[in-house]
């Protein structure tokens, strides 16, 4: 099976490929390695996972890796995504256009707010998050966003859960407990400026 | 020195003993082990480089380790940060309210876009992105985060990089490339996606 870090590395790749698609063929493991910000045997290493070996002197073929990647990222089709929370964060990222690219398509925005229920966001409704469990049903989501505070996130994370929705982003900062076959990714902003602040620290 | 897998570790630690600080004195390797989703012995190897090694049977003093990260991270002192573009995403981060508490104060939001300049954001003006290198020299920018489109990205961090500003936090989706005294953090939802996509096909 495929490592997990190299799992990480392949939407960079993807991004990287997407990049070039339109310009060029075929690319070196050294072209891709400087545009990913890896060194070229990780990029050699990695795709030989896929079964991608390029030909010496040639590179890989763009438009072959490009599919080999999305097809082992799973990204042939499209998924249904729910964001819960729609504040500051969870309405701009409803309003963005960059997940369509990659097949994650927000059909539902849910909030507690009744200020805000009925209110449209992109070309959505905000609904209750009282229907979540109707809404992941009747409109088979496959993934959950979380942009709520992070006092509410492990009540949203079960419920989703219960729902079925089990591949969890939590954008709120606090760690989830979940059981073993709910699949959460977490970004937290203030980390990575706390990791930024500690190097500006340690120069 | 402390590895950059610890230092990435220490702000999610910070997160759970700011959690536990209102209700207990002290916590074992293993419960804050549970909270921060890492295993005890992780727990203890990541403070031994802190110094600090808790008592048996005791734990650690959640007050003294808290300011023992702080220190460690730099989170003494405040961070003035640019949000360098003011769409969708760098308006919700100027609202945020998060940052403050970790002594990251956005002071200014700046755009190319003239409809926006002027326009009032979180008690800040948007302001001309062509003032940038003045902004960063009067209020002292240490941090900058670029939340423009990919294609405007590289030509953002260079100016940054120009302006004096060396720690970056990047939330378009491309790869940045910039001289060694550049510090960059990373981070993509559409990737993070991707791998919740992974998962969901690898069953
Ligand atoms: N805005 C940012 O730039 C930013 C940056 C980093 C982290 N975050 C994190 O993202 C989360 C959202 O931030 P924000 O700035 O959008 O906050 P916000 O207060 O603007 O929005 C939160 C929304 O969640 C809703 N909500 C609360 N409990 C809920 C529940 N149980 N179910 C459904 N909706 C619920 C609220 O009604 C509100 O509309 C927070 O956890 C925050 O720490 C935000
Ligand atoms: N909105 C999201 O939820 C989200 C999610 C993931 C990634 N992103 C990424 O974050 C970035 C911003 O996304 P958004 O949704 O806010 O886009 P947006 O189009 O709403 O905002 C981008 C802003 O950047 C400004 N801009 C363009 N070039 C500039 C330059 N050279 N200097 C200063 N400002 C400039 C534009 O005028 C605009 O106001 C994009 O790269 C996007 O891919 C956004």
């Amino acid at each position: 099976t495929i490592p997990q870090a190299t799992v990480a590395r392949l939407p960079r790749y993807l991004h990287c490929l997407t990049d070039m698609v339109d310009s060029e063929a075929k690319c070196s493991s050294e072209q891709l390695a400087i545009a990913a910000g890896v060194n070229s045997a990780q990029v050699r290493k990695d795709f030989s996972y896929l079964g991608s070996y390029g030909t010496r002197g040639v590179g890989y073929d763009i438009r072959e890796l490009r599919s080999q990647i999305r097809k082992v990222l799973g990204l042939t089709r499209t998924y249904p995504v729910v964001i819960v929370g729609a504040g500051n964060l969870g309405s701009a990222l409803t309003n963005y256009k960059g997940f369509d690219a990659w097949g994650f398509d927000v059909v539902a925005v849910v909030d507690i707010d009744n200020d805000k229920i009925g209110d449209p966001v992109d070309g959505l409704k905000i609904e209750s998050a009282n229907r979540l469990a109707d809404i992941v049903k009747e409109r088979g989501i496959e993934i959950g966003i979380i942009a709520t505070p992070a006092s509410a996130a492990q009540s949203v994370a079960n419920r989703l859960a219960e729902a079925g929705v089990t591949s969890i982003l939590n954008l709120a900062p606090t760690i989830l407990q979940t059981s073993d076959e709910v699949f959460i990714r977490r970004v937290d902003l203030s980390t990575e400026l706390g990791i930024l602040a500690f190097h500006r620290n340690s120069g």
